[in-house]
């Protein structure tokens, strides 16, 4: 009897192979392979002294307390019972030999040298995770969720929102701290649609970056356990966005869609110690936040390019009409874009428009202005015309005229866009009272 | 003025009155220019005063918008920025009173109204207003009868042919040497009482363009043998008008 070293592969013979083996022999072989694979056996050359039942010369394998066998023969021979090509696998990665001769091998009288065998033996890698592979029951590997086999060995995995436990078989709901940081996607309770198991405290986490809206669309089924009269004593479902909570939920109503408006959301579910509920699913996606729609202050106001929806980065640019100022308070502005922020507010509120006002006009020196139109202000496109002090002053005026309008910029310009005013100038020579000759 | 009439308010509101050297007078040009004779500023026989014209024109007095002198005087100064004599004047020259015309700035413009409007210039190509027999009026608070006037008076007074007044001068026997230019015209009357005198100095000549209704100056009050003894002499503003457009438009 001799143990065969633990090798991956190797080769038996019989006694004194290739030379005939000897009568009243017994040997025994006990290949043994590492743990993760089993034995495969092939004999490359078998010649035994063949009988009944292999009653005289045998070779007997046995393997995982089983017979594979008991052979001898030759190839051919009608009697006995020769291995051939058979391959001989264990379920374990061991493999028991014995050979046996009886007291001679004379067939009527003459010796018939038969030479014995060769065999060839292969560790081969045992598919633990194969349940038709398994030695025994207690040996049987059981991942409770997935096995994943290599060679020479396998391990255990575990479901989403699980965790393998110590004995790397055993896996245990853990979804206290489970974090989504991409753009869309899904999460659930555990064993979902299946019911979800009890004495949960799941948190599960959506972070983007900022800018971006969180939107929750709750799937079919929905089911929690809930109560008729009061409000989710048993299991809850609570939604927080920014650590505020938006809701808490149980029962069989889906809350449908939620739009967070928030980067950050927390889904909070706890079960207590027992029910039958199958739990829910989320499909969150994200947008970039939204800003409220802009509204002008007043009709002057003009917004620019209207968008039907601004969002995270968007901006939106003001005018006003012809012959109005931007204002921000007292302070006049030469132009206004605001833009959306990451918290869904534009960084600067709407300013107004006020009416251009040129002031009151450059006095006429030997003359005065009167205002044209109502109400007499110095708003825009107010009307004045100049006038010199008659008799003794007559206007000279530019191309324009002598009619002055408060233009969009904020100055009187006359009818040709000029602001110098007109000029009074002295009349020659028309005494208001001449000399008047009577008598002849 | 000798035999001539009070003026009314109104009637020359061109009148200034000057007091620079002696009593004179001058004529609103615009809102702040007073057409003067240049002997009034600088007189002739002055012997060596040599006075500048920055000092006379701080000096100077002038007065518009009354026909009274007290009034005048009330009303108040209008002080003289600068003074500008024609260079062809020459205040040593006793006998000649060619480029008698000065002009006074203002410091500040006058304000026009009832009592203070300007005189205007005459066109450059009319000359009807020198032809003999022309009538123009020249009014001054100049000696009347020997008294110096405290009121505003006014003459009209025909201008006289060239070769007239020339005539007339040949034949004064008094043996003054007077120069007649062609810068000069004369007006008035060989016998009837009727002149401008001392103290009208600087007034103007005054006549009515019934084209365009303005009264225009022609001349100015420049020098005569006597009052009412005779012709009196004028400058001819026509001659001038170039210098004095020249002097009004550089200081705009």
């Amino acid at each position: 009897s001799s143990p065969v070293p633990r090798k991956l592969f190797g080769e038996i013979r019989s006694p004194g192979y290739p030379k005939p083996y000897p009568n009243n022999n017994i040997s025994i072989w006990n290949i043994h392979v590492p743990k993760g694979y089993v034995v495969k056996l092939t004999f490359k050359y078998f010649d035994l002294e063949p009988s009944e039942s292999c009653f005289y010369d045998y070779v007997k394998i046995k393997a995982d307390k089983k017979n594979l066998g008991r052979y001898c023969g030759q190839l051919g021979s009608t009697t006995g019972n020769h291995p051939g090509r058979k391959e001989f696998v264990s379920k374990g990665n061991r493999m028991h030999l014995a050979f046996h001769s009886d007291f001679s091998n004379e067939d009527n009288g003459t010796v018939i040298p038969y030479r014995g065998f060769l065999a060839y033996y292969q560790a081969v890698d045992l598919d633990e995770c194969d349940p038709n592979n398994a030695v025994e029951e207690e040996e049987r590997p059981q991942c409770q969720h997935f096995c994943h086999n290599y060679v020479g060995g396998y391990f255990c995995s575990c479901r989403t929102g699980y965790q393998l436990q110590s004995d790397h078989h055993s896996c245990k709901v853990e979804c206290s701290s489970e974090l989504f940081t991409e753009a869309s996607g899904y999460l659930s309770s555990p064993e979902y649609p299946q019911p979800y198991p009890e004495d949960l405290r799941c948190n599960y986490s959506i972070r983007l970056p900022k800018g971006l809206s969180i939107i929750l669309k709750f799937l079919e089924p929905f089911e929690i356990d809930d109560h008729q009269q009061v409000h989710c004593p048993y299991d809850q479902l609570k939604i927080q966005a920014r650590g505020r909570q938006i809701g808490e939920f149980c029962g069989t109503e889906s809350p449908g869609s939620i739009e967070t408006n928030s980067n950050e959301v927390d889904i909070l579910f706890l079960t207590d110690e027992s029910g039958f509920s199958r739990g829910w699913k989320i499909h969150y996606t994200s947008e970039k936040i939204r800003c409220p729609q802009p509204v002008p202050r007043d009709q002057f106001t003009i917004i620019r390019d209207l968008q039907p929806v601004y969002q995270f980065q968007d901006y939106f640019v003001v005018s006003c009409k012809t012959g109005y100022n931007l204002m921000e308070g007292n302070r006049k502005l030469l132009s206004f874009t605001a833009v959306c922020q990451a918290d869904g507010t534009w960084h600067q509120s709407m300013p107004r428009c006020e009416i251009v006002n040129c002031g009151s006009p450059t006095d006429l020196t030997n003359g005065a202005f009167i205002y044209v139109n109502e109400p007499a202000n110095n708003s825009y496109q107010s009307v004045i015309t100049y006038q010199c002090n008659k008799p003794y002053y007559d206007i000279v005026t530019g191309t324009g005229g002598d009619s002055f309008t408060c233009s969009s910029e904020g100055t009187w310009v006359d009818q040709d866009g000029q602001v110098r005013i007109p000029t009074c100038l002295p009349v020659c020579g028309k005494p208001v009272s001449p000399i008047t000759e009577v008598q002849r | 003025i000798l035999g001539g009439k009070p003026a009314k308010a109104g009637n020359f509101p061109w009148q200034a009155l000057t007091a620079i050297h002696g009593r004179g007078g001058g004529a609103l040009l615009g809102d702040r220019w007073i057409l003067t004779a240049a002997h009034t500023i600088l007189p002739k026989g002055a012997g060596g005063n040599n006075v500048s014209l920055e000092q006379l024109a701080e000096e100077a007095n002038v007065f518009l918008g009354h026909t009274k002198v007290e009034e005048l005087h009330k009303m108040g100064n209008h002080p003289v920025r600068r003074i500008f004599i024609h260079p062809d004047y020459d205040p040593k020259d006793d006998y000649n009173f060619n480029g008698d015309i000065a002009l006074l700035e203002l410091k500040h413009p006058v304000t026009l109204g009832p009592g203070v409007l300007p005189i205007c210039l005459p066109d450059t190509t009319n000359t009807t207003f020198y032809m003999d027999g022309h009538v123009g009026y020249v009014s001054g608070f100049g000696v009347e009868k020997n008294f110096i006037s405290n009121k505003l008076k006014y003459v009209s007074l025909p201008a006289v042919a060239r070769e007239k007044c020339q005539s007339w001068l040949d034949s004064k026997k008094r043996g003054l040497p007077m120069i007649f230019s062609e810068n000069m015209f004369c007006a008035g009357f060989l016998t009837v009482k009727r002149d401008t005198c001392q103290g009208d100095s600087g007034s103007v000549f005054t006549v009515l363009d019934t084209g365009s209704g303005r009264w225009v100056a022609t001349g100015i009050v420049s020098w005569g043998i006597g009052c009412a003894e005779g012709y009196g002499f004028y400058t001819k503003i026509l001659n001038y008008l170039d210098w004095i457009k020249g002097i009004v438009r550089e200081e705009r």
